[in-house]
């Protein structure tokens, strides 16, 4: 069940915003199962301390096996296709070579709390998918305009110092809800 | 208003603060 993110304790740093982390597993017969039935609450937090205290007991991303994903979403807002937030937008997807993952998702997820972005409130959330070949990262953002999609494409070749030639695609979820490629992040059948 | 921004040194340094645990 979800709980929303305790006010940030004395002393404590706060966040621009609150974040909710979730966790989801493909289960063996997950064809009949909805996407969201498998997506699992974790935790949500309001300040930099709250987040370091969550992220040092979840398993890092590089140490699971088999086809799971990390979601990290602005509190409100749904890891979903569907949502309001994400209706519009879009994401930001890397492939990423086996070994890479658990580093690039600190980098990445670091960059999306401190606000490194600089992209007002476009930022949605940021998503690792572990997959038998190459890990998958993906940024979303509310809208497609290309100026903003451009900016953050830059942050995130600098925050995450990729090796050379890794390859970065834009994809709009209404794509992905036409097309049903990559993983799917839908109800919608 | 102003945002709330933190680069990374910064965010390490906060992760081995005491209230962090």
């Amino acid at each position: 069940p979800f709980r929303p993110a305790p006010k940030p304790g004395e002393g404590e740093h706060p966040l621009q915003y609150n974040y909710a982390i979730w966790f989801s597993r493909r289960s063996q017969n997950s064809k009949s199962v909805q996407y969201d039935k498998n997506l699992k609450f974790i935790a949500s937090f309001a300040s930099v301390e709250q987040f370091w205290n969550i992220y040092s007991y979840i398993v890092r991303p590089g140490d699971m096996s088999g086809h799971v994903d990390y979601h990290l979403f602005k509190e409100g807002i749904r890891p979903m296709w569907e949502d309001d937030a994400n209706k519009h937008g879009g994401k930001w997807i890397i492939r990423l070579k086996k070994g890479l993952a658990s580093r690039c998702w600190e980098n990445l997820i670091m960059a999306m709390l401190g606000e490194q972005f600089m992209v007002g409130e476009e930022i949605c959330g940021a998503v690792i998918s572990i997959r038998y070949q190459d890990d998958i990262l993906s940024l979303w953002n509310r809208s497609n305009d290309s100026t903003i999609t451009s900016r953050i494409r830059d942050t995130l070749q600098r925050v995450l110092n990729l090796p050379p030639h890794t390859i970065m695609e834009y994809k709009e979820h209404t794509e992905s809800i036409k097309d049903q490629t990559s993983f799917r992040n839908t109800n919608f059948v | 208003g102003t945002r709330i921004v933190y680069d990374r040194s910064r965010l390490m340094q906060l992760r081995n603060s005491p209230l962090a645990r």
